[in-house]
């Protein structure tokens, strides 16, 4: 993995290549888990980076579960390489990995992914077919079981932002759902998106704040700030509702409610001359600064244990 | 393979509220396949939508019936796609061993 080439976009397979391979490398402390399967059968994969112990307490990342969301499926993969490399070096990262364990689900949406490579560079959802329409796919970001069905999510199988028959509907999230449910001892947990430069937390379904908004406001304050001691990207914080709109059935909502205090979504670059299409040459730096912001959400949790 | 040859992205920004209302009304019209890459916020707030090449004059004529301002983010999609597909082709390529 040392010469894998992290400033550019990977297909689908060589992602899986990297991923065995960084296990390989790693047997010690990287190992591979499969939560689950896709609906066209694709291993729903998470890397798992732990240094012993049983059932310890843990933080989950993910990227990609939008699919055109290309930036955070590269920056995921840099993160995992970033974990292997600081391991043994960084000495808060060290502190945090022998106590804790890290889930890194780095292409959360395989089908869509797939689809974005070789059919439409623009799909977003799922590619699970709707009954009774022609359109395709589920918004997995409308899916969870957090105010489902609520405004701020779309009940038309041809939206963007469709939220699924019911709850979980989608297998890339109940295999989440699952994991989260029966794993019990997770105490972070950071869903990655694109683009427009932000650090979001619940709620998203409704106005009414978090009881932890407080602390979760000062903890976005300083996870944006040492983001951008790096290269000045400026991002923006707040709950979902109060900094973009209502976003009912949200991934975060649903794994605040099941008392992850410390759950986050960013958004990450950028403001508005690449969306979607953010130039490979930005993948680094953009991993980089998104690391700063994980490692100050990381560190938080881990000194502050709940 | 879905080309997007004439799509453009426009960036729009609602400087009232009766604008904000507007294009939030506009982000629900599935009719004119418009695809929101940043949804309808606030008023001031950057608005991104991909814009088909059919829908596309349409669409600017409304807004400008409205008097709501806007500029191309992105002139021509597909260019900014066959780019992106052309680097890493090149770069599937090179990574093929040489006899």
């Amino acid at each position: 993995t040392d010469s894998f080439n992290y400033s550019r976009y990977h297909k689908l397979s060589e992602i899986y290549s990297f991923q065995d391979m960084l296990v390989a490398e790693n047997p010690n402390l990287v190992s591979k888990i499969v939560i689950g399967q896709s609906y066209e059968a694709r291993p729903l994969s998470v890397l798992k980076f732990s240094t012993g112990g049983t059932n310890r307490r843990a933080i989950w990342i993910d990227t990609g579960i939008h699919a055109r969301e290309w930036i955070t499926q590269a920056s995921g993969i840099w993160f995992a390489k970033k974990i292997v490399k600081d391991y043994g070096s960084d000495p808060a990262l060290t502190d945090i990995l022998n106590n804790m364990d890290i889930f890194l689900e780095t292409v959360t949406n395989p089908d869509g992914y797939d689809y974005t490579q070789n059919s439409n560079r623009m799909w977003r959802k799922t590619r699970k077919p709707n009954p009774g329409s022609s359109c395709v796919g589920v918004d997995p970001n409308r899916n969870w079981d957090s105010g489902f069905g609520e405004p701020g999510a779309s009940s038309n199988p041809c939206s963007e932002t469709y939220r699924g028959p019911s709850a979980h509907s989608e297998s890339e999230v109940k295999a989440i759902v699952d994991f989260v449910v029966a794993h019990k001892n997770i105490k972070a947990f950071v869903t990655i998106h694109s683009y427009s430069q932000m650090l979001l937390y619940p709620f998203g379904y409704t106005s009414a704040p978090s009881k932890d908004e407080a602390e979760l406001h000062s903890l976005a304050q300083k996870a944006i700030t040492d983001l951008a001691s790096l290269y000045g990207t400026r991002y923006t914080y707040g709950s979902i509702i109060d900094t973009i709109y209502q976003a009912s059935g949200n991934t975060v909502d649903w794994t605040y409610e099941q008392g992850i205090k410390y759950s986050y979504t960013f958004e990450l670059r950028d403001t508005g001359f690449h969306g979607f299409l953010l130039p490979a040459k930005q993948i680094v730096p953009t991993a980089e600064e998104t690391w700063l912001a994980l490692m100050a959400i990381m560190s938080h949790t881990f000194k502050n244990p709940y | 393979k879905e080309l997007f040859k004439g799509h453009q992205v426009l960036q729009i920004i609602p400087k009232n509220d009766a604008q904000l209302a507007f294009l939030k009304d506009l982000e629900d019209v599935l009719e004119f396949e418009l695809d929101f890459w940043k949804g309808v916020t606030a008023v001031s707030c950057p608005v991104h939508v991909r814009a088909p090449f059919q829908f596309l004059q349409l669409l600017k004529r409304i807004l400008k019936r409205k008097d709501i301002s806007y500029v191309p983010m992105i002139d021509d999609l597909q260019a900014v796609l066959d780019e992106e597909q052309k680097e890493i082709e090149l770069f599937a390529r090179s990574l093929k061993p040489k006899n």
